[in-house]
């Protein structure tokens, strides 16, 4: 595992997250699904929380973006860049953007939605890209069914050397 | 004339390998074409550190196992610090 540059990390432990908008290709409830599966990838390893907010703004921003979404990274259309998060801070920091023009699944079809936040979701919380194969936060993207994805070891060592162990 | 098969798809690595390392391994974007070996010098260096990062036999040549992670989707944050 590889930390952000600056070590950045959330100061709570309880942050929160809201989705400003949906793709049409995936009913509501399951992009829910996905996300709240997403989140719980980290706080089931990590003393974090995260509660859903609507109509304020949150530390996790999640918004589905086209080619040029005005933060100097602009999307590339299908393929190539699924998706990409900022490090924790005030503002920007930690919000997750999803390339639209993506062929978003909750399957193995497609691009499935759960394993590509679960991934944001790292850079979201301080890590970086891993260059062990097998871990979440490697890279290229690669499909794990999501009713059998365990974070890897990896990862696990990662986060909880930024945030500690679950209180759990 | 037409151009050879072979430089059409060597323009076309250049570009994927180019926006790659530029995008994701922090290459500068081409603003001083007359420097242009300075550039294959740089160039050269982000891709021997790309194919570190990823276990590839570190070559500093766009080989085939190169060009096949480079066309994984995947990421859009880069793997260097910028």
């Amino acid at each position: 595992y590889v930390f952000t540059a600056g070590n950045p990390k959330w100061k709570r432990n309880n942050l929160t997250y809201r989705i400003l908008n949906y793709t049409p290709k995936m009913r509501q409830a399951d992009v829910d699904k996905a996300i709240r599966k997403a989140l719980s990838v980290w706080s089931n390893v990590t003393p974090l929380t995260f509660q859903k907010v609507e109509n304020e703004v949150a530390d996790i921003m999640i918004s589905f973006e086209y080619r040029d979404h005005r933060d100097n990274s602009p999307f590339d259309g299908p393929n190539g860049q699924l998706a990409h998060a900022f490090q924790p801070g005030e503002g920007i920091g930690g919000d997750v953007h999803l390339d639209e023009e993506e062929a978003w699944t909750k399957n193995g079809e497609g691009y499935n939605l759960f394993i590509v936040i679960a991934h944001e979701l790292g850079h979201s919380l301080g890590l970086s890209h891993s260059n062990d194969p097998g871990a979440l936060m490697y890279p290229s993207y690669s499909y794990t069914d999501p009713n059998e994805f365990l974070l890897p070891q990896d990862d696990i060592d990662g986060i909880q050397a930024i945030y500690g162990q679950s209180n759990a | 004339f037409p151009v050879a098969l072979e430089a059409e798809d060597e323009g076309k690595t250049l570009q994927l390998v180019e926006s790659y390392l530029q995008n994701f391994y922090d290459l500068e974007r081409d603003h001083q074409p007359h420097l242009r070996n300075k550039d294959k010098n740089a160039l050269v260096a982000k891709l021997k550190e790309m194919q570190a990062f990823f276990g590839l036999e570190v070559t500093g040549k766009p080989d085939l196992d190169t060009l096949e992670i480079m066309k994984k989707p995947r990421c859009g944050v880069p793997d260097v610090r910028q």
